[in-house]
């Protein structure tokens, strides 16, 4: 299954023995999932348990190469849609997307990349 | 030197700093 | 080291921010400093290196000197720019009377100015900022016989 990786993480997080859950408290940074894409088209949900009061969550796709110690959708390597107001990120630009999300609600993110290599 | 430098705040210790969920944003809706 | 910070923090040295010859403003002992004192402590805000890249484009493009930012280990910055002590006027030789150190006091670290060799009342407090190598380098203004042309 796809699990949050301990090799591909900012060092500041720590991931919970499940590793479907990460802490930091050293400014916001990233960690990638186990299991990555390369052609096709791929989706994949996660669902809002817990976003308490002051946290929020940029969640996305990212490539390789997407600095660790800075939310998802900071640099060209990645494609965030944050919490608070529903922004979506690139390259540090936030543009309207949706309202924000939070406890209780399910996200999905779709990515079409080209069938061929 | 603090008419030099305005809004410069002096400091006897270091200070940490709490970073904004903002903080790399370069443009916001 | 804590024995040697409590001791000479609490005999603060005497300073002055005053015209310097090296480069417009810098410090200057007000009192005799005898070798291997600490003189005063580099202090500013501390930052993760990923926030001072992004402050350091902000300050140059603003055109303020990114020359505050001091490098305390691989995760943390002191940024003086905005907040800090006389330390951030401290002007740079290559052949200076100081030396920073860094020291680990109840496991925070600092930045401190230790004295390299005895140092006379009115003369300017130098250290060697061990700027790393650039493309774009900022002339030396030291003077000093061996300087080396050039901060970084």
């Amino acid at each position: 299954g796809v699990l949050l990786a301990l090799h591909d993480r900012a060092p500041q997080l720590r991931v919970a023995e499940d590793r479907l859950a990460a802490t930091g408290d050293r400014g916001y940074c990233m960690l990638r999932a186990t299991h990555g894409v390369q052609r096709g088209a791929w989706y994949w949900e996660a669902s809002v348990e817990e976003l308490p009061e002051g946290a929020a969550a940029r969640l996305g796709w990212g490539r390789r190469y997407a600095n660790l110690q800075a939310p998802l959708g900071y640099d060209k390597f990645g494609y965030s849609w944050r919490s608070r107001k529903g922004t979506r990120f690139h390259e540090s630009r936030g543009k309207h997307y949706s309202a924000g999300y939070g406890e209780g609600d399910t996200l999905g993110f779709l990515i079409v990349l080209p069938a061929a290599a | 030197w603090s008419a030099f430098a305005p809004d410069f705040k002096e400091l006897d210790e270091n200070v940490e700093y709490e970073e904004r969920e903002s903080e790399f944003d370069v443009e916001d809706e | 080291d804590l024995l040697k910070f409590n001791q000479l923090k609490f005999r603060k040295k005497q300073l002055k921010f005053a015209k310097s010859g090296i480069h417009d403003w810098g410090l200057f002992a007000q009192e005799p400093i005898a070798a291997d004192e600490m003189v005063i402590e580099y202090v500013g805000q501390m930052i993760r290196p990923i926030v001072a890249d992004v402050r350091e484009a902000q300050y140059e493009a603003t055109g303020i000197g990114s020359s505050y930012l001091f490098r305390i280990d691989f995760d943390t910055i002191i940024d003086a720019t905005k907040c800090g002590n006389l330390a951030r006027f401290i002007n740079h030789s290559c052949n200076p009377n100081c030396y920073a150190k860094i020291i680990t006091i109840e496991s925070q670290k600092k930045i401190v100015i230790y004295s390299k060799q005895p140092i006379g009342v009115d003369e300017e407090i130098t250290y060697d900022y061990k700027f790393p190598l650039e493309d774009e380098k900022i002339a030396c203004l030291c003077g000093a016989p061996q300087c080396r042309g050039f901060l970084n």
